[in-house]
């Protein structure tokens, strides 16, 4: 079934959030850099797939939820 | 395996760590021996050698918080975050944080993290490793649940380690042989029926049910007392083993460490002056324990659990032919044994007369 927007969106803050955690991701605050942010967070989440050996499509599928949502140690797996 | 950007890591092989409070989940000396053979892990592998401080500031200080907790990265509550740790350096470097929301346990369950598998995690980074993504890896960032009896460190965690601090040194102190005529002990204690005799990290067990000698670790006992012990005694009736090392005694019945310890020794009676005790050994038929210093030694008395007046006297005033210190000492056959260095003193406990010297490893069937 289609997924129920805000559950959607619940997802997407839920997923910029372990990418701000984990991955280094910076999201530009302005909303005129919403494309640019969306692009962004793309680039990252490829690189967490590609982390954890899953299917690189930079999109935030079942899967790459899934794998959010496992318990984990808080320090990033990657840094600046 | 990773290492934090310019792989920093401890400039020493003596660390330290310090366990600042502990998760009402499990016992206190389940927390203390999990995080003990977390350390193991790491040192089993590389040159490193972890002691606890249980006071002051230790390199590696290990605490137990909620939420918001004193940095900059809270934790979140229930699953999620478990825990995190700091890359070494002074101050915050090498503190590891676990999640006081999560549940802790010593068991590899599903409603609960095994705080040992976290641990060991945790402490790859105190020591410098960052992520792997080697599925299966200790220091991969989700935790597994897994088998945690005799877990050996996968080969990536070990790769990554040694890449820091290079592999165990190749000549690791072995134990001594049982017939070498120099050998001498530390500490020396009954327990249920067997005898162990105590030396570094090493014991030897000796029991009436088998004739062979058994060879192992203080660390396959009791992980959290690993380093060793200046002295041992037990209390058959209440079948309790007293262990000293430095200023401060544990009480364990078999594996298990009872809670609240280490004291102080001054809690015994000692005064402030006596920093740590040769040799001890406990008179199952007077309740009586001698404690040995120096050149002299105390009495103290099981029932009512203090000192005896009029000590401490000098050994060889009461002890004939004992005219030195004493490294450690046993109760056996209706006869104490002194040991000191190489050679052991048998004396009759009733007139406390010298009978004979042997060799301090007569025992080991040479």
């Amino acid at each position: 079934f289609p997924v129920v927007p805000e559950k959607e969106e619940e997802d997407m803050q839920f997923a910029k959030k372990y990418l701000e955690n984990f991955y280094d991701f910076k999201e530009e605050k302005n909303s005129l850099f919403k494309a640019k942010n969306l692009n962004r967070m793309a680039d990252k989440i490829r690189e967490m797939q590609s982390f954890f050996g899953l299917e690189v499509t930079g999109e935030l599928n079942h899967k790459t939820l899934d794998m959010m949502k496992q318990p984990r140690c808080g320090i990033p797996d990657v840094r600046s | 395996y990773s290492t934090f950007p310019q792989s920093p890591r401890w400039k020493k092989e003596d660390v330290t760590y310090g366990i600042l409070n502990y998760t009402p989940d499990m016992l206190q000396a389940d927390v203390e021996e999990a995080i003990a053979k977390a350390f193991q892990l790491w040192s089993s592998v590389t040159p490193l050698r972890f002691t606890r401080l249980y006071s002051g500031q230790a390199d590696i200080m290990i605490s137990f918080a909620a939420g918001f907790h004193g940095d900059f990265y809270s934790f979140d509550g229930p699953g999620g975050t478990l825990a995190h740790a700091y890359p070494p350096s002074s101050g915050i470097g090498g503190d590891a944080h676990f999640d006081e929301d999560e549940n802790w346990t010593k068991f590899t369950t599903y409603n609960g993290y095994n705080l040992f598998l976290v641990a060991a995690h945790e402490l790859g980074h105190s020591l410098g490793l960052g992520h792997s993504n080697v599925f299966g890896a200790l220091m991969y960032p989700i935790y597994m649940a897994r088998d945690t009896k005799d877990y050996r460190l996968p080969q990536d965690d070990i790769d990554g380690i040694q890449a820091l601090y290079g592999a165990t040194p190749s000549k690791t102190p072995t134990r001594p042989e049982d017939c070498d005529p120099h050998l001498t002990f530390d500490a020396i204690t009954t327990l249920r029926g067997e005898i162990l005799f105590f030396k570094g990290s090493y014991v030897w067990r000796k029991s009436p049910y088998f004739s062979d000698i058994e060879h192992d670790t203080i660390s396959s006992f009791w992980p959290s007392l690993a380093s060793g012990f200046d002295a041992a005694y037990e209390v058959d009736k209440k079948d309790r083993v007293i262990f000293f090392k430095d200023d401060q005694y544990w009480a364990v019945s078999g594996y298990s460490i009872e809670p609240g310890f280490p004291k102080p020794i001054q809690n015994l009676g000692f005064p402030t002056s006596v920093r740590k005790i040769d040799a001890a050994v406990h008179d199952q038929n007077t309740k009586k324990t001698y404690f040995f210093v120096g050149n002299k030694y105390w009495s103290y008395n099981e029932n009512t659990q203090s000192m005896e007046r009029g000590y401490p006297r000098k050994i060889a005033a009461d002890f004939q032919g004992i005219d030195h210190t004493v490294d450690a000492a046993l109760q056996k056959n209706g006869h104490f044994y002194f040991f000191h260095g190489s050679n052991q003193y048998e004396v009759d406990i009733k007139n406390k007369k010298l009978i004979r010297i042997m060799k301090s490893n007569s025992w080991f069937n040479c």
